[in-house]
């Protein structure tokens, strides 16, 4: 893997967004990685609906949580999905609305990737950005800075939130993923949170996965 | 008014039950510590000792206070590992017109013995006390970063009771971030987020996805290395 990468310079990331008050997070990291992978492979970078996952996605559970491999699975069965501004965002769920004209995107599969981070990293540089869930172990105070919390305080066992890594690399010889969070970007580094890459931290390499689209 | 006499004779340094002018506070600081404890899962109140200082229209009562947990046998419900069952805590506590706010609670397990000042063994067990030495302004301070966090935040509150408790919800998080910041191997910085006046619980009910501890949802495929041709 090349030494530093960051997708957000290349393009293949929209603005940071907000969940609001709701444990939709899977949902954000879903859509930024089919975000990244539909510029990347498809040329056109599109802000998709994470409201259309809260209405349709039967099978995970809105405001009260998800997963990523569900949601990749209901954008496939659903036929794709709608643009922010087409079935916009509203933080709760509702009936589901969603309609196969306006679909703009379509995932043709979805893959679990590797935990080792190095693999990682070489497949998020030449593939895109990478969907993944941590232990948001000390996130609501985070303010700035490379996270590397102690390891039982931030168990890999203990996931709780998703997320989606844009990039990485060193800060004074200090590895770190770069990750879009969805809390809005008054919260850490205008809303990116950088956490210790290398050592597993709060389970970084624990849940990663990508859509595919050919 | 000043603070009633036995108080300041109370020999504020001597550990032992609480006065009855340290009883309210102390009552006060058990009951909120017990907060959203099922009966026979609540601590009691031990030794009592502590202090008192003007502070505005009320006083400023800063306790250290001794708390008996019961046995606990089931070591995944257990606030403290089955061994110990003292904790040594200090509170400061607000008391305006007869009104309690706590401003600060900070415990931690110690042995059975409690000890006096002099041989100064219990201020080991409390590191980041010993470290933080309290500041005579310390709750001015405190009110003074929840009211700039109100204004970065926009933040408002219903009724005078609901900014109460978040003030004390604010500076019990700002003890957390202080040790989640002690504790980090990294670069980070810990603070005032717009998440600090948030329980820990509301911030994981409300934010966070809690159903992934639970499963990791429908199996995927492992995606080959990218340097597989």
């Amino acid at each position: 893997a090349p030494p530093t990468w960051d997708w957000r310079s290349k393009g293949a990331v929209t603005n940071v967004k907000n969940q609001g008050m709701c444990g939709s997070c899977w949902a954000f990291s879903v859509t930024g990685n089919v975000e990244g992978q539909w510029y990347l492979n498809r040329g056109t970078l599109l802000s998709l609906s994470e409201q259309e996952l809260l209405d349709c996605d039967k099978m995970d559970k809105a405001c009260m949580g998800g997963f990523p491999s569900n949601a990749y699975s209901a954008i496939k069965n659903l036929g794709g999905l709608e643009t922010e501004d087409d079935y916009s965002y509203r933080g709760y769920m509702q009936a589901c609305n969603f309609s196969a004209e306006k679909a703009k995107v379509y995932i043709n599969d979805s893959v679990e990737l590797s935990q080792n981070e190095e693999k990682l990293a070489a497949w998020l540089a030449k593939k895109g950005p990478v969907s993944v869930a941590i232990n948001a172990f000390g996130m609501q105070f985070y303010r700035h800075g490379i996270s590397r919390p102690l390891r039982p305080l931030c168990s890999p066992w203990l996931i709780d939130h998703a997320v989606l890594l844009v990039g990485y690399g060193n800060r004074s010889d200090i590895p770190f993923w770069a990750i879009k969070n969805s809390w809005g970007t008054d919260w850490g580094e205008e809303g990116y949170y950088y956490l210790h890459r290398g050592s597993g931290a709060c389970g970084v390499n624990t849940m990663a996965s990508s859509a595919l689209v050919d | 008014a000043p603070a009633p006499a036995e108080l300041r004779g109370a020999g504020a340094q001597a550990w032992g039950p609480p006065s009855p002018a340290l009883l309210g506070p102390a009552r006060f600081a058990l009951e909120m510590y017990n907060r959203g404890r099922a009966a026979g899962t609540r601590a009691v109140l031990g030794a009592v000792r502590g202090r008192v200082r003007r502070a505005g229209r009320g006083s400023l009562y800063s306790l250290e206070a001794t708390l008996e947990e019961p046995p606990c046998n089931d070591p995944m419900v257990c606030q403290l590992p089955v061994s110990k069952k003292t904790l040594l805590c200090s509170f400061e506590i607000l008391d305006e017109l007869g009104k309690h706010m706590l401003l600060r609670r900070d415990c931690g397990p110690v042995d059975t013995k409690v000890t006096d000042d002099r041989n100064e063994t219990w201020t080991s067990v409390l590191p980041l006390l010993s470290k933080d030495p309290l500041p005579q302004d310390f709750s001015v301070k405190m009110a003074s970063v929840f009211k700039n966090f109100l204004i970065t935040y926009n933040r408002t509150y219903a009724t005078k009771e609901e900014a109460q408790w978040r003030l004390s919800v604010f500076v019990s998080n700002m003890m957390r971030a202080q040790k989640i910041q002690a504790l980090d191997q990294g670069t980070a910085r810990y603070g005032v987020t717009k998440f600090s006046d948030l329980t820990e619980e509301e911030f994981r009910t409300i934010y966070l996805n809690p159903y992934l501890r639970e499963d990791s949802g429908k199996k995927m495929r492992l995606a080959k290395p990218v340097n597989d041709p």
